[in-house]
């Protein structure tokens, strides 16, 4: 399950819903920019 | 009057709670047409062929894809049992699931972005359950934001 | 009575919701239970794959990693640090507890 934490996000696969990866690609787009 | 508030607020609530389910329900939709539609593809080439495809030039479902650009150094660290990765990269990525692939080699027929040609859709109506046909046929014509409600 | 009306409206309108929202669940169901039908046909999962060129095509001139994993497998993305002597560092972190992962490269080049 997608957890928020200050600093990660852990999935876990086949588990947990795909939408958790457009929130994994936005932070790390955020994070790069 | 507050009864009223009340309803109304239960009336959002509700539409919300809806609102997520068809989502939900459209993204079945999609999973399930694209895989039978990979499955058709992957028979008809391999009947052509007459031989299935090297299995290295093929990944089987399901599987993640990570993506990033060409320039991107990876940084790649293994356990000796492969149980642990982990990568360093120092350039962004994105990461998406078999499904959303699937999508982009147009094997969802269009519906995820409501494009759909009447052909595409006539093939897309034969790889549902006829209960949820009326819902590939609203698809077809862009994604269904409202409450949609079924003829059934 | 104006109220009156938009209560008698309301209750309506709550009444076609709930019938939706059960239709919904239903269907849902039936989606799910026909996705698993159609995964797990044995006649089925032999053809369930994509070729590089699939992947090449989708993701045009980038450089991909295929991950393989069995179910439960954590993968984890830590926030990204700020730069370093303008160096970036995005990472990720896999860790499997009941089999191999499988990593590969692909890339048209």
């Amino acid at each position: 399950s997608g957890n928020l934490t200050p600093n990660s996000f852990t999935y876990r696969i086949n588990n947990s819903p795909s939408k958790e990866f457009s929130d994994i690609n936005r932070m790390i787009r955020q994070g790069c920019v | 009057a507050q009864e009223c508030q009340n309803l109304e607020v239960e009336r959002q609530r509700r539409l919300e709670r809806i609102k997520q389910k068809q989502s939900q329900l459209q993204e079945l939709i999609l999973q399930q047409i694209a895989f039978k539609n990979l499955v058709q593809r992957n028979r008809q080439a391999e009947q052509q062929a007459n031989r299935p495809p090297p299995p290295n030039s093929i990944i089987h479902l399901p599987f993640i894809i990570v993506n990033t650009s060409k320039k991107t150094v990876i940084d790649c660290s293994i356990s000796n049992d492969k149980f642990e990765y982990l990568f360093n990269f120092d350039n962004m990525f994105e990461i998406h699931d078999d499904i959303e692939v699937l999508k982009r080699m147009g094997m969802a027929c269009g519906l995820e972005v409501g494009k759909c040609s009447a052909e595409d859709l006539k093939v897309a109506r034969n790889l549902v359950p006829k209960a949820l046909e009326p819902y590939v046929i609203e698809m077809a014509k862009g994604p269904i934001s409202n409450v949609y409600i079924t003829g059934g | 009575r104006e109220i009156a009306d938009k209560l008698i409206d309301l209750k309506a309108e709550l009444d076609d919701l709930a019938l939706r929202e059960d239709e919904l669940d239903q269907q849902r169901g039936w989606g799910q239970q026909s996705i698993k039908n159609v995964t797990d046909d044995s006649n089925n999962s032999p053809m369930a794959y994509v070729k590089h060129d699939d992947l090449c095509g989708a993701f045009k001139d980038e450089t991909l990693l295929a991950i393989r994993a069995p179910i439960g497998t954590q993968l984890e993305v830590p926030r990204p640090e700020d730069p370093i002597n303008g160096q970036r560092k995005c990472q990720i972190r896999l860790k499997s507890s009941s089999g191999p992962i499988d990593v590969l490269l692909v890339n048209k080049d």
